[in-house]
């Protein structure tokens, strides 16, 4: 099928941190969701790239600003249970999503996503994608003009 | 509405590719992306963390065994021009998806997910979520065993 880009929009409610250097093992990604569902705290994406060494990782997720605060102090209280290095966060950012279908079976999609964004020297925090939704974190500032050019250059003005 | 868990399956024809220390400016995903696009290579999960220190950045993504060694060809003609380290790839690993409604707003999902496997000893490579799904990377041989032991966890034999 024929990929259909349905829907592009920004969310400026969005805050991004990342859980550094946490050990590679069982287990942890368990302590560390716990914790934060445990204090009422809403996480959206979350993003966990391969670990290079297969002794440590970094854990990026992201969360409303009203939980922004709170997130990054629980995660300071597990630091040293979890060994991890420091924990840190950017609340001047915004996620940026597609939704559609055939997105997967169509290697382009996201490639000119990022070609769009990229070409408009908008730079991609975090990527995270799923069949029917491509989502990359920018800059606040500049989602209003990455959902404009997105509209534009996959024809959904 | 009460989180709903619909589906938990696994997909062994997985690879995971992570190409290390790319420049964190933007245009650098839609270079990747797209030399893997004009290859025809289907690229399924794409996921990428919050950069440490702004300048660099690694990018994790899953293609299929038959696509592994192109990808990684590709990735290797690519480090010069994007400044990147290295490209490394592992073959024995598995998709673990959980399906569902309303788990965004349930924040105990994800982190109950990720116990049941941290507590059967299976470790966690990659994470990526969105709305409806959960998708975890893990050892090829304990992907079964994942959607057994998640299956019951979640009510769903
Ligand atoms: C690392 C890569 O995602 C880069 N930040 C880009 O925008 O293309
Ligand atoms: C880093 C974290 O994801 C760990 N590998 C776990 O399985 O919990």
């Amino acid at each position: 099928e024929a990929p259909v880009v349905s829907e592009i929009a920004s969310d400026e409610n969005c805050t991004k941190i990342t859980i550094v250097g946490v050990k590679d093992k069982p287990g942890i990604a368990g302590t560390i969701f716990s914790h934060l569902a445990d204090k009422g705290i809403n996480v959206d994406m979350i993003v966990q790239g391969a670990s290079l060494d297969e002794k440590t990782n970094n854990i990026s997720f992201t969360v409303t600003r009203d939980d922004m605060n709170e997130s990054v102090n629980v995660l300071k209280g597990l630091l040293p249970k979890l060994s991890a290095t420091e924990v840190i966060h950017d609340d001047n950012v915004a996620k940026v999503s597609m939704v559609g279908v055939g997105m997967r079976s169509h290697p382009g999609v996201a490639a000119k996503m990022f070609s769009l964004l990229g070409e408009r020297n908008i730079n991609i925090h975090m990527i995270s994608t799923s069949e029917i939704k491509i989502s990359c974190i920018v800059e606040k500032g500049k989602a209003v003009e990455a959902v404009r050019i997105l509209h534009s250059g996959f024809g959904l003005e």
